[in-house]
């Protein structure tokens, strides 16, 4: 039982804010991407039916106001309400490095039933930043848009804007948010020009110090978000039209998936997750295509600078939190995507893993990307989500990677000498190893009757 | 969830809100709810989605549209029909905890 919500209370409207920084970076990120038919709606967990509009107003009120936030003042607050009530603190959105821990607070269906919806929790991960727009894998519900989002400390990172996106009709498994410390600077700013100097004072005093010095925020952020993260271990790798994730094991090594880097002897153009310049390389190794581990090696003609090589993790364990690093969904327009999740499967063959599977969600475009646990120790590559063939739907939080046990012989084997042959083995699994990969039973002992 | 957890689930109950937005009659705006943030309760401020007005613009929901409009409408800006109401958890702390005994010897949902 919960306690039970106060009866509601009135309250008038002070102003509509829309954060323009977050507008601008919203059309950055999604507006100019027609063709990737991006959606977003507060609506259930099917993309809505008109695939002729992109996202704007076509998808209701609450999607037509995107970036648009309303501030109220309750017109019966009581002084007894004031008694102990702690104030709300504001942390900076650009201070939270990708993969901090988040919390969103929110009543899922709005207004319906709030004894029994009121004030649910869900937590993720700040999964990627452009500017104020956040992403986060926390999952959020229709009727959650406005909720807070908190950091562990308790401070107030940002406000829902979107509780559900899909990309080409596929869901993506992300949340919009505005960063508060963005919205309560534009709040107070309209505050002040409508001649509310009291409510403006009152927002202005919510805001950190720092928050309030937009000038050197940003740069402080970018420091703390590339300083010796295991994520900035991700690139993205680009070959001809083709494009995906992969992780740098090595200053001049990089692993990605066949299907991203196919064709051996194929130039291919590594970025980098820091601010490094692209660097060329080669495709020195893939796999074979009737082989089940969908792996490519590149040999990069440059070193990469300033990137943090991960320990491969030498010990699977199911249920541990993990995280996984890709350029999914948005490529390179902000960097490589953090979500969180759990190993929810090693599956094993004679004792040794040849397939995980995690909870975090994964995108296309993710294929290639690195999978960590938490202490930044990297497990293995991802390969592929899942979709069910019949129906059409794609589920990322069911996703499969190649273990870096599988890989970590050979890998080593040419790191040390540049000998290709113990590559050549992943060509070679055995018939156990194929019929996990093709989603089949590991054969044991013939069925009995039942008779 | 752990105790790590402990000081973000406290702040959110404090100031998890819910925000419902009304018209005089009109069956076909609405109801609109969304979620909302107590900012203040001193000075009751409260910060929800702007969706949940838009459909009592006086300019219609199209006054949002990314543009060249302003960045913040007054509340003018709005039908003087527009009804909002904010309810909220009595949140954390040995009052809550007195609110919660009460609430156990009642139906949670009439």
């Amino acid at each position: 039982a919960q306690p039970a919500p106060r009866s509601p209370a009135c309250a008038r409207l002070l102003l509509l804010a829309c954060c323009p920084a977050f507008r601008a970076s919203f059309a950055r990120l999604f507006g100019g991407d027609v063709p990737e038919q991006w959606r977003f709606a507060g609506g259930g967990p099917e993309p809505p039916e008109d695939e002729a509009s992109t996202s704007g107003a076509d998808e209701g009120p609450l999607l037509a106001a995107l970036g648009w936030f309303a501030l109220l003042r309750l017109e019966d607050c009581t002084v007894k309400e004031v008694m102990g009530s702690p104030r709300l603190s504001v942390v900076p959105a650009a201070s939270l490095p990708k993969g901090a821990p988040l919390l969103t607070c929110g009543s899922p269906f709005g207004a319906f039933c709030p004894d029994i919806f009121l004030n649910s929790l869900s937590r993720g991960v700040l999964s990627n930043a452009a500017g104020p727009l956040l992403l986060t894998d926390a999952r959020c519900l229709p009727g959650t848009e406005g909720a807070g989002v908190f950091s562990t400390h308790g401070a107030l990172v940002a406000l829902v804007a979107a509780p559900l996106c899909w990309r080409a009709r596929e869901w993506v498994g992300l949340s919009l948010l505005c960063a508060a410390d963005a919205l309560l600077r534009s709040a107070a700013l309209a505050l002040r020009r409508l001649g509310l100097q009291a409510e403006a004072k009152e927002l202005a005093a919510l805001l950190p110090r720092q928050a309030r010095d937009t000038s050197a925020g940003p740069q402080r952020a970018q420091v703390l978000q590339e300083h010796g993260a295991a994520w900035l271990a991700a690139v993205l790798v680009e070959c001809g039209s083709v494009w995906g994730s992969g992780v740098a094991l090595a200053p001049r090594l990089v692993l990605t998936c066949r299907h991203v880097a196919p064709r051996e002897n194929k130039r291919v153009l590594v970025r980098p997750a820091t601010k490094s310049p692209p660097v060329w390389g080669e495709v020195v190794f893939a796999t074979q295509d009737t082989s089940p581990y969908d792996v490519a090696v590149v040999k990069l003609e440059e070193s990469l600078k300033g990137i943090p090589f991960p320990v491969l993790a030498s010990y699977f364990h199911e249920g541990e939190d993990v995280c996984v690093v890709g350029f999914g969904a948005f490529g390179q327009a902000c960097g490589p995507s953090v979500t969180s999740g759990i190993l929810s499967a090693v599956v094993e063959v004679n004792e040794a893993p040849v397939m995980l599977q995690t909870t975090c969600a994964v995108h296309g475009g993710s294929s290639g990307g690195p999978l960590f646990t938490s202490s930044g120790e990297l497990l293995g590559i991802i390969t592929s989500n899942t979709r069910d063939n019949s129906t059409g739907a794609t589920y990322p939080h069911l996703n499969f990677s190649i273990p870096m046990a599988v890989l970590q012989p050979a890998l080593s084997q040419y790191r040390c000498t540049g000998e290709l042959l113990p590559l050549r083995e992943l060509d070679r699994p055995s018939e156990q190893v194929r019929v996990v990969w093709r989603l089949q039973r590991v054969p044991a002992q013939p069925h009995q009757s039942k008779l | 969830m752990g105790r790590r957890w402990g000081p973000a689930m406290a702040a959110g109950e404090r100031a998890g809100c819910v925000v419902s937005a009304r018209g005089a009659g009109a069956e076909a705006e609405g109801p609109w709810s969304c979620s909302g943030v107590l900012l203040n309760r001193r000075a009751g401020l409260v910060l929800c989605h702007g969706g949940i007005v838009a459909p009592f613009l006086r300019a219609g929901p199209g006054a949002l549209q990314p543009g060249t409009g302003p960045s913040f409408l007054g509340p003018d800006s709005c039908r003087d029909d527009l009804r909002l109401y904010v309810q909220w958890g009595p949140g954390r702390g040995p009052r809550a905890r007195a609110e919660l005994r009460g609430a156990l010897c009642t139906p949670p949902c009439s």
